[in-house]
């Protein structure tokens, strides 16, 4: 999903 | 994960360590403003309160903790351990110029109004401009250790390698995140000026130095 997506992210 | 996503994620972890290095084997901060290096443990700080709410991977996880022990290491050494060689004089931008608008801007625009969204927002934004103190410093002495430029250029490259696995994900998954792309590019462009300085001086050899 769109915001779960970015969180993957450092 | 894709490549570039992979080698940004390295090239941060080595800014980290090219600085902490640096202060530990020369026992002096000289030259290396603490204001950027409080800035970026804050941002560590806000973004990574996920770490007690959300597991998304092992790498994830050990990355956060990570880029968290070595910017606190790191104010630590600046302000407690080598003090005495922390150049305060020419450390003098004032943070709270950066904090106040930044904390406004990611009430203000964000995902999500929820408390965990706003500091994730809240330390992308200050993320994008936490580097301003140390440019700042460099304007003002004129001149940069060799070993304190690459730091910076492994610490810029880091997002202008983010900026490609966006739009690397944006074609293979359709995803973007317009928060941190806008905030990403504006933390790239920052850096273009140094970008410049140190592919035309300091990989010919020579000491980064401002023109008079």
């Amino acid at each position: 999903s769109f915001k779960a997506a970015i969180k993957d992210e450092l | 994960m894709n490549v570039f996503r992979l080698v940004g994620d390295l090239s941060h972890l080595l800014a980290i360590i090219i600085l902490l290095l640096k202060i530990w084997k020369t026992r002096s901060c000289a030259g290396v403003s603490g204001k950027s290096q409080i800035l970026f443990s804050l941002v560590f700080i806000t973004r990574y309160l996920d770490l007690f709410t959300n597991f998304i991977s092992v790498y994830n996880s050990v990355m956060k903790i990570i880029y968290l022990v070595t910017s606190l290491g790191t104010v630590y050494l600046m302000y407690f351990k080598f003090k005495a060689t922390y150049d305060s004089n020419h450390d003098t931008f004032r943070i709270e110029f950066l904090v106040v608008p930044v904390g406004g801007l990611s009430f203000l625009v964000n995902h999500d109004f929820t408390p965990l969204e706003i500091l994730w927002t809240f330390s992308i934004y200050l993320e994008s401009v936490a580097i301003l103190p140390q440019l700042f410093m460099i304007s003002k002495t004129g001149e940069a250790e060799t070993i304190t430029s690459h730091y910076l250029f492994a610490l810029g490259s880091y997002r202008a390698l983010y900026i490609v696995n966006w739009v690397y994900r944006y074609y293979t998954e359709g995803f973007f995140d317009l928060i941190a792309i806008v905030a990403g590019c504006v933390q790239t462009i920052l850096y273009c000026d140094f970008f410049y300085l140190y592919i035309t001086k300091v990989l010919k050899g020579k000491q980064l130095k401002l023109p008079a």
